[in-house]
């Protein structure tokens, strides 16, 4: 009956409404209600991932939602990463300080 | 070596930190940080290049579907320098366009580029004498990236899968209050985590205002795999005080 028993704390966050604050703070909207489940699916699964990388990191690094939480990892690589890595990158492998270049 | 670097704490010497938005331009934005950051160091003269010039007059001519570091230095000695941001500013948009590279001034330009040798310490005593270089990094775990030192295995994070070029900037080691308990096999020892900061081209609002740190000295997602650094050399007439690499 004391005050303290009635007042919990703050409640955590549901799932949709972290999306939403998501949304807020990097302005994001989505086109329908299928893309918004579609995105709000993905969002979860790389909550779900970020704690994950959490736990298995050694160092100090912190992961959780950041402005790519709504994109699939093949998303984000195809967006951010260049595919030109593979093939190219082998051309140049050994030629560390000879000054000399593949001919390629 | 010292113990620790970071020329961002040296005025005018690191940009300010870019969005590439939608065009895969990493490589050309990391080029375009590690020629502006040799310059101010062996100039002593702060400039902002363009790196929409090296997108537009890229060999390849699709500068947005990503490139090597290598293509930006091979351009920029191609055109003879590069023009400034301001006369040759980002499109922020997907596309490239026609190279304008003889229209504008140049204000910076190179001499060489090179690859250094793939060991950290290395890497190290280069980028504390010398100046900021680029590497090239697996950028997986960049997703999820909030702030703090990320310490990957070679599982969580393999080496050999790159694909992602930024400018490494300093180094150091972790200060106690961001310290981990370490759970050895004989006792509990605190340990300090020596990383590196990077700085990323996603803008401001992601990561540690836009930088990131890595651990130093396990190859940590491939960092030793494309250390690459322009070379700009000392101006004849000016013989100024050698610039060092704030701790």
């Amino acid at each position: 009956g004391s005050l303290r028993g009635q007042d919990p704390g703050p409640r955590p966050l549901k799932l949709k409404e972290v999306f939403t604050l998501f949304q807020i703070q990097y302005n994001r909207s989505y086109s329908n209600p299928a893309e918004y489940a579609h995105r709000l699916d993905i969002f979860a699964r790389n909550l779900a991932q970020a704690q994950r990388l959490q736990e298995e990191d050694l160092g100090t690094a912190e992961f959780g939602v950041t402005p790519f939480s709504d994109l699939t990892e093949e998303e984000f690589g195809q967006l951010y990463g260049h595919p030109r890595a593979a093939g190219r990158a082998l051309n140049v492998d050994g030629k560390v300080g000879s000054g000399e270049w593949a001919q390629s | 070596v010292p113990r620790s670097c970071d020329w961002r704490k040296a005025a005018g010497v690191i940009s300010p930190i870019k969005d590439q938005k939608s065009c895969k331009c990493c490589w050309a934005i990391a080029a375009a940080g590690n020629i502006e950051s040799l310059w101010n160091i062996k100039h002593r003269q702060s400039v902002e290049v363009s790196f929409q010039e090296l997108l537009d007059c890229d060999r390849c001519g699709d500068g947005c579907s990503g490139g090597f570091v290598w293509d930006a230095y091979m351009t920029v000695l191609n055109y003879s320098g590069l023009a400034s941001e301001k006369d040759y500013p980002y499109q922020e948009n997907s596309r490239t366009h026609k190279c304008q590279a003889k229209k504008y001034q140049k204000v910076a330009w190179i001499e060489d580029f090179i690859m250094l040798p793939r060991g950290e310490l290395g890497m190290a005593q280069y980028l504390a004498t010398e100046g900021p270089i680029t590497v090239t990094i697996n950028m997986k775990l960049l997703q999820n990236y909030q702030r703090g030192v990320i310490e990957a295995t070679p599982i969580t994070c393999d080496p050999q899968q790159v694909d992602h070029s930024v400018l490494l900037v300093g180094f150091g080691k972790s200060k106690s209050k961001e310290e981990k308990w370490a759970v050895s096999s004989q006792s509990h020892t605190r340990r300090s985590i020596p990383y590196w900061i990077l700085k990323n081209s996603w803008g401001v609002n992601w990561g540690e205002e836009g930088y990131f740190r890595l651990h130093r000295g396990s190859n940590a997602c491939g960092i030793t795999k494309y250390p690459y650094t322009a070379q700009v050399t000392k101006p004849v007439k000016k013989q100024q005080q050698r610039v060092t690499c704030p701790p």
